[in-house]
């Protein structure tokens, strides 16, 4: 491996969100939810080890455990909420 | 005699129930703040 898991990664989330979708149709909001803090995430973070193996772990548990989806979902979450993008702010060049 | 009514779906985990409804709360929170 060159160090980066980009690819690896989109895939696996790709995954596990086609996953959770099935089994959360009775919240139909939840989904879009893990996409947008997946996209607020830093590109660093998006390609490393550490979310692979989170991703892995939580797609490996969602296969086996069903009945704990939401658990799931919100670790990766928080998983992604702590490693969101800082924006920069540019918008404090006030006249 | 009457047949107890079974609960049948029972499968709903304690943690995943917290869980969810954190999450859906955090959803909430963050529609109403956009």
């Amino acid at each position: 491996h060159g160090g980066s898991f980009k690819a690896e990664n989109e895939q696996l989330f790709g995954e596990f969100l086609e996953c959770c979708s099935r089994l959360t149709e009775e919240h139909p909001e939840v989904i879009p939810f893990l996409a947008s803090r997946h996209q607020k995430a830093s590109t660093e973070f998006l390609a490393s080890a550490e979310f692979r193996n989170v991703l892995g772990r939580c797609l490996t548990r969602v296969q086996s455990k069903r009945s704990k989806v939401y658990v799931y979902i919100n670790e990766l979450c928080t998983v992604l909420k702590a490693h969101t993008q800082r924006r920069k702010l540019a918008l404090s060049s006030a006249p | 005699g009457a047949v107890p009514m079974e609960e049948e779906e029972d499968d709903d985990d304690p943690e995943n129930r917290i869980a969810k409804k954190m999450l859906l709360e955090e959803i909430k929170a963050n529609l109403s703040s956009d």
